[in-house]
C-alpha cells in the first residue's frame, strides 16, 4: 500500500499533429498539478483535499474544458457542472448549471460537507454560492476567443463536440434515431 | 472534463470531476460529472473519474461499474477498468482510476486523453497517447 494520484484533463479526437502550441501549456499544466498533488499526498493531506486541490488548479486554467475555458451552451453561455465523492463514508456532491462561480469543484464539495443533499444545479447552487461566500465572477471572466470559435464552427454544423474532438467524432444535436447507440458515426 | 482520483497514505480514497460539458450543448442539459456513479464514483476499493461522452458515460454507469466489476469479479483495478471502457460505444469515454491499494489505471477508447499519475514507489507518467 501507498499513496498514488491520477488526473485527466479530458478525452477526444486529439491529433497526433496537435501543434506543439497547443499540446506543452496542456501538459505542462498537468505535470504541475502532478507534482503539486504528489506533493500534498506525500506531506500527508487527505485524499479528499487533494482531489479538489488538483482539479481547482485544472479549472484555473482556461485550457481546460471546466472553470475558465469552459466550453458554450448554444446560446453562447457557460454552464459549469461538478462532483467530488469521498470513498470513506461514500459522501459526495454536485453541481450543475453553474454561470459565475470560479471553482465549482469547491461547492460541490460544500454541498457535501454542509447540506442534507448530494446536488444542487442552476439558481439553487448559485444561490448557496453566495450564502457560502465562495468566489463568483462576471460570465466573461470563463470564456475564452477560442471556445467562441468552436461554438461557431460547431453551430454551422449542427454538432456537438467533446473535448479535443473533431467532427468525425461527432453528432447532429438534432433527432436521436433508433441507431443511438451504434458506432457508425463515431468513426 | 478535468478530474483527479487520489488515494492517501492511510488508503482513504476520493474522486472529483469538473466540466464545462459539450461544445454546444443545449442550455440546460446535464452530463455525466455531475451524476455519481457515473462520471464520478469513490468507495473504499477504489476511485474514478471520467470523461468523454456524458450521454454515453450515464448510459453505461462507467465509474460505478469499474467498481461493480472489482467487487463482484474479483479483478484488479487495471483489468476492471479495461473491460468496463471496451464495453462503452468506441471514442467516447475515457477514465483515470486509483484502488485502495495503490493501483493506478488510465483507460480510454478515444484517441487520446490527457493524463497524468504518480505513485508513491516513484512511478509517474504524464501522456496524451
Amino acid at each position: 500500500m501507498g499513496w498514488a494520484i491520477a488526473l485527466h484533463g479530458g478525452a477526444g479526437d486529439i491529433p497526433r499533429t496537435l501543434p506543439p502550441e497547443r499540446r506543452e501549456p496542456r501538459l505542462a499544466t498537468l505535470r504541475r498539478c502532478l507534482d503539486l498533488g504528489a506533493a500534498a499526498l506525500r506531506a500527508g493531506r487527505s485524499a479528499l483535499d487533494v482531489v479538489e486541490l488538483v482539479v481547482r488548479e485544472l479549472e484555473d486554467c482556461p485550457h481546460f474544458n471546466a472553470g475558465k475555458g469552459s466550453v458554450l451552451t448554444s446560446d453562447g453561455t457557460v454552464e459549469m457542472e461538478a462532483s467530488v465523492m469521498d470513498g470513506a463514508g461514500m459522501r459526495c456532491g454536485a453541481v450543475s448549471g453553474l454561470s459565475t462561480v470560479v471553482n465549482p469543484i469547491s461547492l460541490a464539495r460544500l454541498i457535501m460537507e454542509k447540506t442534507p443533499h448530494i446536488y444542487l444545479a442552476f439558481d439553487g447552487a448559485e444561490a448557496f454560492a453566495r450564502d457560502q461566500g465562495v468566489e463568483v465572477r462576471d460570465q466573461n471572466h470563463f470564456i475564452t476567443e477560442e471556445n467562441i470559435d468552436r461554438l461557431r464552427n460547431a453551430k454551422e454544423a449542427n454538432r456537438v463536440q467533446i473535448d479535443y474532438t473533431q467532427y468525425n467524432y461527432t453528432q447532429p444535436i438534432c433527432a436521436p434515431n433508433d441507431n443511438d447507440d451504434d458506432n457508425s458515426r463515431t468513426g | 472534463t478535468v478530474g483527479c482520483v487520489a488515494v492517501d497514505a492511510s488508503g482513504s480514497l476520493a474522486s472529483a470531476t469538473s466540466t464545462g460539458g459539450l461544445v454546444n450543448k443545449m442550455a440546460g442539459r446535464i452530463g455525466d460529472t455531475p451524476v455519481i456513479g457515473a462520471g464520478t464514483y469513490a468507495n473504499a476499493l477504489c476511485a474514478v473519474s471520467t470523461t468523454g461522452k456524458g450521454e454515453d458515460i450515464i448510459r453505461h454507469t462507467v465509474a460505478r461499474d469499474v467498481v461493480a466489476v472489482m467487487e463482484h469479479r474479483g479483478l484488479p483495478l487495471e483489468e476492471a477498468a479495461a473491460r468496463v471502457v471496451a464495453g462503452v460505444p468506441r471514442g467516447s469515454v475515457g477514465l483515470v482510476a486509483v484502488s485502495a491499494a495503490g493501483e493506478v489505471t488510465m483507460a480510454y477508447n478515444t484517441t487520446g486523453m490527457f493524463r497524468a499519475c504518480a505513485t508513491e514507489d516513484g512511478y509517474s507518467e504524464v501522456a496524451i497517447w
